[in-house]
Parts: structure tokens; sequence; C-alpha cells
């Protein structure tokens, strides 16, 4: 599940990665 | 105890959501009964959503080939631009939430997947009113004719979280009831493939319980305001999944892209 969401996993682990818009 | 330890919980959970939500409904309310200090710039027609373009949100129109777009593809894309930083204010708000973190990685993003657009919807609420809604962290508002007025399906978008919203709103939940619901909306036991229901259940509970003795004590007018809320959750399960299906069927159809974040939480949703 991790694999298919790696943007929320991303923010899940490391809240200063901000995403693109 | 018991109470002593129920109080702290929905202090924290207030905290968290008052810490990490660029927008409340105290906020919005300043701003949609007038009170605000500059009022917010009004988008009815496609003059002034060319101005606000222009102004309140250049940064998600610019330079990136959207702006030579049509208008209702450059509204889908800044709304798909405010549910991405809502989805990250959430995932800030659902760590600060106690117990969360400890759960198992995959719950977490469970968790997530399946509950941030119920509560994307059941907080845009607070910055809606029956005439428009909020946009632009509170510096522009737009209407609900003019939503309504876009060709389908973007007109089909935004109409029913409006009929949403002023059911919702008619409840006259404060923030931090609100903050206590959307805690509630994440931390749900039932979302498909958790791998460990039980310890999510136990969470549920416990905020699920704080939420209504907060609720009698901070409503202790409406006896049934706890129950109405239980049929809310139901209520904007349906909601998400035909947005879910509106979005799916925009994708298909229409000559616009979806935010990588938002394919994720949309894939194999329901």
């Amino acid at each position: 599940l991790k694999e298919k969401h790696k943007i929320l996993h991303r923010l899940l682990q490391n809240s200063s990665s901000p995403v693109d818009l | 105890a018991q109470l002593a330890d129920q109080k702290t919980l929905a202090k924290q959970i207030y905290e968290a959501y008052l810490k990490n939500f660029n927008m409340n409904k105290s906020k919005a309310r300043v701003i949609l009964t007038g009170k605000a200090s500059t009022p917010p710039f009004v988008i009815h027609d496609m003059d002034t959503l060319r101005l606000a373009e222009k102004t309140l949100v250049a940064k998600m129109v610019g330079n990136n080939g959207i702006q030579n777009k049509e208008v209702e593809v450059r509204i889908f894309h800044c709304c798909q631009c405010t549910s991405v930083e809502t989805v990250t204010e959430l995932t800030e708000f659902a760590k600060s939430v106690p117990g969360f973190v400890g759960l198992d990685l995959n719950d977490q993003v469970t968790l997530l997947k399946y509950g941030v657009y119920e509560a994307m919807f059941a907080m845009l609420a607070s910055s809606m009113n029956k005439d428009g809604l909020l946009v632009a962290y509170g510096n522009g508002f737009i209407t609900r004719e003019f939503l309504k007025s876009l060709r389908k399906p973007f007109s089909d978008m935004m109409e029913p979280k409006f009929e949403f919203a002023m059911k919702f709103n008619a409840l006259e939940l404060d923030d931090s009831d609100l903050a206590l619901f959307v805690a509630a909306i994440i931390c749900c036991g039932d979302r498909p493939g958790l791998v460990n229901v039980g310890h999510i259940e136990k969470m549920q509970e416990r905020i699920v319980q704080v939420l209504r003795l907060h609720l009698q004590s901070n409503h202790p007018d409406d006896a049934f305001l706890f129950p109405k809320l239980l049929q809310k959750l139901a209520d904007l399960r349906q909601l998400v999944t035909e947005h879910a299906q509106l979005v799916q069927e925009i994708k298909k159809t229409e000559d616009t892209s979806l935010h990588p974040l938002l394919q994720e939480i949309y894939r194999d949703m329901y």
C-alpha cells in the first residue's frame, strides 16, 4: 500500500517536504 | 480521572486543528458576515475570474500552461491545488491526534486515503454560505451561481457540496466540535484494507466518546446533535463516492490532468 501511495507516505514520514502544486 | 483524560484529548485535538488548518470556521465567519477589515474579492463572472487569477491565485495559474485552457479547466485546476494543500494540512493534523503515529504505517495511509475527502467536505462547509464559497485563503469569494453556470460536467462539481454544507451548517458546530468530528472521520475502523482494525476501533471509540461528551456540554440545548452528526458521517461517505465518480468522468472525458497526490487517493478508492 505504501508503494501505491508514495506522496501520502512521504507526507506521513516527513512533514517538511512540501508537495508541488 | 477518566473525565480529565477525555478533556485533555479534546484539548489536544482542538489545538492541533487550530495549528494545522489555515482556514477555520471562526475565521471564515468573520469574513462571510462582513466583519473583516478587507472584504473578499467577489468572483461572479468571467471578468472577475480573470482579475482574481491575476492577483489572488497567480501562483496556481501562472507559468504552467494552464492560463490558456478554458475557464472550467482552470477552476478545476485551482480546486485541485487547494485540495492538495488541505490533504497536507490534514496529514499533519492526523499526526497530531494522540495514537495516530503509533499505528501501522499502511493503516495510516489507508485512514488518510479514505478520510481526507470526507474531512475536506466537512470543513469546506465552514467556508460556504448559501451564495458562495471563500477561496484563496479567504481573499476571494466565488459565487454559487457562477459555479453552477459552468459547462457540464464541471457545473455538477460544487452544487452537492453546497447542499450538504447548508444542512451541516444548520447544526451550528464551532471549531472545537469540528476538530473532534474531523478526528473521528480520520480515525475510522471500517476503512477497506486496514490491518489492525482493533487498534483503530479503540482510538475511534475514544474520540467518538469525547465528541459525545463535548457536544453535551457545548450544545446542551440540542440533545440529538450527536446522532445527527453520526448521520453526517454516512452522508459524507456518499458525497465522496459521488465526487470520486465525477472526477473519474472528468479525467476520462476532459483535457485536464489530475495531481499525482490526488491520483493516489482516488486510485482503487471505491
